[in-house]
């Protein structure tokens, strides 16, 4: 953006250029230039005027912070490689380092090698695993992994999921199924299902979010890879149709590759 | 649809005549809109936009169709002919091995697609060999073992030692046991990671690849152009694999990656299945894109 004290047109048409680029989508920029336009009659430099547009933004994300009671149950949902098993592995550390028993659920039962995997991870944090073998129902694994967690005392189960594309009727309902497992077989649990999200993704994530919101009403978004050079601006349009916050954000591949979502810092990053 | 909004605005102009510069300035904006609704990089649609119109302004409408529908032929036509006007295969070595590299980002489908190209590959007469050059990411080897397994295809592995050095062994190890076509499956690794970004150009010069094929998810959004920019930039990339194409995104990305590399794209993923891959064809994805 060039730093011409003076707001021209081309001002405008420059942040709307950085909010597209920012995955933030036509409807969604629209939506914010308009409030921007309305918003900024009396002001005269372009920091003021990015400020006024970072407020706007910051507004859409809801502002209730992460809400999670115990003995609680994580569904950790979302599309084929954005990142459900590596956000499991940092999840169970970091409520593991704040004194909490934690055990994991390998219920990706279909893809090559998904069990080993989350099989690393659980031996790297140091928690308990529960596993079938490749092929299993992932609900009998759920099942089990509910059992173990009650007579553990374990104050948090987490369920890894198959990667799945939302418009796949068959294991959108399968993933229903597990959901309604959670609430039948641990009623006295808190059940929270959370969407794992790449923030390279554009604007199909809107469609995602929708589809994963219908089976298992998640309650906050993981926004992963955002160490890379993706802003992750659907993030913006999913808080605003679907009041959905996100609750934490990937920024690497190890094990402390983990933060709680900050508004101000992701709208900072968006204008760098 | 385009078509619907496109047909609304050309209403005004009834039978004969030629699009006038305002009706396709009008008509460019829809174009835009979807365009980038489809997730096609802003830069690459502006580029778009500004060819398309010079094609459209002053055009006279053909007797067959609506002003409308002349000006989707037209876009269709641009896009298609930006998407690689034809199908595109495996430039395979004429007298000895050959070698492909698989490169992307985290989770872009590479372990799946070594599989899956290995499976199409063999059953056109190829012997495969899997090459286990992902030393980082939990199981990623027993990952490429069970899908080896799964498709009777060998897999070549040193466990967790240099990715080069594996590289450089898999081609001896092809030689002795009569495999014409070598798959190196990589790490998933950020297009701004230089030290991963040269442990590519290292396997490279190591095998002296045939093919060099970067491997993008079809949801990719804006961020596309950067990715594939800076790895056409660090290496001799030969091709194009979308994989994720049998969900509902657009696929614009496609177009995005196409236009800043010149890289043809040459297969599909379309599902998880290990028999999910498909010859890419430019005029469906130029009609998917467009919606
Ligand atoms: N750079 C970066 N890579 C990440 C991040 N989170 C996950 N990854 C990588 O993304 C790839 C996919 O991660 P997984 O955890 O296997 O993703 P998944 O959603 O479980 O994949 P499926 O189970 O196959 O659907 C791996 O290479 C991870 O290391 C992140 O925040 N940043
Ligand atoms: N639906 C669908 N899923 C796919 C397709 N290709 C790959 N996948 C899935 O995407 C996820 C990631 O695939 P991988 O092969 O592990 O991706 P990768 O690029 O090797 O990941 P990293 O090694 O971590 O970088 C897995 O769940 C695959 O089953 C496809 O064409 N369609
Ligand atoms: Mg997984
Ligand atoms: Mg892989």
């Amino acid at each position: 953006l060039k730093f011409t004290k003076k707001i021209d047109e081309e001002t405008f048409d420059e942040l709307e250029e950085l909010l597209i680029s920012a995955d933030v989508g036509v409807c969604t920029t629209q939506e914010l230039m308009e409030r921007l336009r309305e918003n900024s009659k009396k002001i005269n430099n372009l920091e003021e005027l990015k400020t006024v547009l970072k407020d706007e933004i910051i507004n859409f994300f809801p502002k209730e912070s992460i809400s999670l009671t115990f003995p609680a149950v994580i569904l950790v949902v979302g599309v084929n490689g954005v990142g459900k098993t590596t956000s499991i592995g940092k999840l169970a550390n970091r409520y593991k380092a704040e004194g909490k028993k934690v055990i994991l659920a390998a219920a990706d039962t279909f893809r090559a090698a998904a069990v080993d995997q989350l099989e690393i991870w659980g031996n790297r944090v140091g928690v308990d695993i529960i596993k079938h073998k490749e092929g299993a129902d992932p609900a009998s694994v759920l099942f089990d992994a509910l059992k173990a967690g009650k007579a553990r005392k374990a104050d948090i189960i987490i369920c890894d999921t198959a990667g799945r594309l939302h418009t796949k009727k068959n294991l959108m309902a399968e993933l229903k199924k597990l959901y309604r497992v959670c609430h039948k077989e641990y009623p006295e649990a808190n059940v929270t299902s959370l969407m794992v999200l790449d923030a390279t993704t554009g604007q199909n994530a809107l469609s995602q979010a929708r589809m994963f919101k219908e089976a298992v009403d998640f309650s906050g978004i993981i926004l992963t890879k955002l160490d890379g050079t993706a802003k992750g601006g659907i993030a913006i349009a999913i808080a605003s149709e679907l009041k959905i916050p996100v609750w934490y954000i990937g920024i690497g591949e190890g094990i402390n590759d983990l933060q709680e979502f900050s508004p101000q810092d992701f709208v900072d990053a968006i204008f760098i | 649809s385009l078509t619907n909004k496109l047909g609304d605005i050309f209403k005004k102009l009834r039978g004969k005549g030629k699009l006038s510069e305002a009706d396709v300035k009008q008509a460019m904006r829809e174009v835009r809109l979807a365009l980038l609704e489809a997730d096609v990089n802003f830069k690459v649609v502006k580029d778009l936009v500004f060819r398309i119109t010079e094609r459209s302004v002053g055009q006279e409408v053909m007797d067959s169709l609506t002003p409308a529908q002349q000006v989707i032929k037209i876009v269709n036509e641009e896009l298609t002919s930006l998407m690689g006007s034809k199908e595109s295969r495996i430039n395979f070595s004429s007298k000895d091995i050959t070698t492909i590299i698989l490169v992307g980002l985290q989770g872009s489908g590479k372990t799946t697609t070594a599989g899956k190209l290995g499976r199409l590959l063999s059953k056109g007469g190829k012997r495969p060999l899997l090459v286990a050059a992902d030393i980082y990411r939990p199981a990623a080897i027993t990952q490429l073992q069970v899908v080896g397994e799964k498709l009777g295809l060998p897999v070549f592995t040193m466990g967790q030692q240099d990715p080069v050095n594996i590289s450089r062994a898999s081609l001896e190890y092809a030689r002795k046991h009569n495999c014409d076509v070598v798959i190196i499956d990589t790490a998933g690794r950020l297009h701004i990671d230089d030290e991963l970004m040269n442990e590519l150009s290292e396997i490279n010069k190591t095998v002296n690849s045939n093919e060099i094929m970067l491997v993008v998810d079809s949801m990719t959004g804006q961020d596309a152009v950067n990715v594939a920019a800076e790895f056409n930039k660090r290496l001799p990339l030969t091709g194009l694999i979308l994989t994720k194409l049998d969900g509902d995104s657009r696929g614009g990305a496609a177009l995005s990656v196409k236009a800043v590399t010149g890289c043809p794209i040459k297969y599909v993923g379309m599902g998880e299945k290990l028999d999910d891959l498909e010859i890419f064809y430019p005029e469906r994805m130029a009609s998917r894109i467009l919606g």
